[in-house]
């Protein structure tokens, strides 16, 4: 679903900005 | 156990969608979605997560969304 995939975007998001 | 995939979220395969053109993470989920990876949701945000650290992309932001790219 597309409310998945946001949410999974939003995981990585939040790794990826941990790591900035 | 055989795992039915025909999509592998693999570093050369992110490596070359992103020399290809910029991507947004979500731009790059689409490219591996679970139901093609076999990969669970948490699987495929933690992979692309340790990818994207060790390929360590250039960013820049197009129409206020952060992409990432690679050169060659």
């Amino acid at each position: 679903s597309s409310s998945e995939a946001d949410e999974m975007a939003a995981a990585l998001d939040a790794e990826l900005n941990d790591f900035i | 156990t055989h795992i039915h995939s025909d999509v592998q979220l693999t570093e050369e395969a992110v490596r070359r969608y992103l020399i290809r053109k910029p991507m947004t993470t979500k731009d790059l989920l689409k490219k591996f979605q679970t139901k093609r990876t076999g990969l669970s949701s948490e699987q495929t945000v933690n992979v692309l997560a340790q990818i994207l650290k060790r390929l360590n992309p250039e960013r820049k932001n197009v129409n206020d969304k952060m992409h990432f790219y690679l050169t060659e």
